[in-house]
């Protein structure tokens, strides 16, 4: 079904198809983690994770690809009443 | 402040984009920001050229990443006129920087404001009605694993990653949220948008954020 709905065409059997399998298998676990109530008390409208189109990327590859924002350090805002105690 | 805003509702935000497997979050996130800061002042919402910010910002490393402030200060500096996205279309990969002739249309900033508001994000709301869609840095390693609801565990502040834009937020339920645009696609997340709590920062979602002046 995710092969379907996300149009990835690894051959049945051939080391990418086992390597995404693995990837794949890995972010099931991640979720039943990241939904674990004992980390994460339910609450209502709390975060959901599960099965997305990038459930058979690796983390490293996630991070490699989509997160590629460098950190920069700012001034602290100063609010208006800050200023006038100062 | 208002329980809710979110500037969607005015029709000043523009749709969500997909950077495909290019790392140009930062520049999606600004030029967002511009877009409606232009939708703001002239009531005209335009697409404009992510692909120009990327290939042309050069303090950044295109589609293997940059930041949000050194596009913004590139833009101030330079006074460059961002072109229509469909004259100077995203290619998901860095090329060579374009030029158009000063009398064709662009967008070009006048300023800019960038600060951190960790701590008080009572302020940010306000700034974020003044000024328009606030362009933020965030943790966004558990997004990789987003279906939808607020998030408020299992992301870092002060470890920022990724760079994404804040169209509004809701406190009219139990746990007051900022709405975040993202560039992942509209099928990501919610029709391409997160929710994050309001309050201890989660995400470092207060750490660095911006708006341009047009």
């Amino acid at each position: 079904h995710f092969l379907t709905r996300y149009g990835r065409r690894y051959s049945p059997g051939s080391l990418e198809f086992q390597k995404r399998e693995h990837f794949f298998q890995e972010s099931i676990r991640r979720h039943e983690y990241l939904n674990s109530p004992v980390l994460a008390p339910y609450e209502n409208n709390s975060a959901i994770y599960g099965i997305n189109r990038f459930s058979d990327l690796s983390p490293e590859e996630f991070k490699a690809i989509y997160l590629q924002s460098k950190a920069v350090e700012l001034p602290k805002y100063v609010t208006t009443s800050a200023k006038e105690a100062i | 402040l208002p329980a809710r805003f979110d500037w969607r509702d005015k029709n000043l935000v523009t749709p969500v984009r997909n950077q495909l497997s290019c790392g140009g979050c930062w520049a999606f996130s600004i030029v967002g920001g511009i877009e409606s800061a232009y939708a703001i002042n002239e009531n005209l919402l335009e697409e404009l050229s992510v692909q120009q910010v990327i290939d042309c910002s050069y303090e950044d490393n295109g589609c293997n990443g940059g930041s949000t402030i050194n596009a913004l200060h590139w833009l101030n500096k330079t006074r460059v006129k961002l072109v229509r996205a469909s004259e100077y279309e995203f290619k998901a990969q860095t090329g060579i920087c374009h030029y158009f002739p000063s009398s064709d249309f662009g967008v070009s900033i006048r300023d800019y404001k960038a600060y951190n508001f960790s701590d008080i994000e009572e302020e940010m709301m306000t700034q974020l009605i003044n000024l328009g869609p606030l362009a933020a840095t965030v943790d966004a390693v558990s997004w990789q694993d987003y279906l939808g609801g607020i998030i408020q565990y299992h992301c870092s502040s002060g470890e920022a990653n990724h760079a994404v834009l804040i169209t509004g937020f809701d406190r009219t339920g139990d746990i007051p949220y900022w709405i975040v645009k993202n560039s992942w696609g509209s099928t990501w997340g919610i029709d391409g948008y997160v929710h994050i709590k309001i309050g201890q920062n989660v995400c470092g979602i207060a750490d660095t954020v911006s708006a341009a002046r047009v």
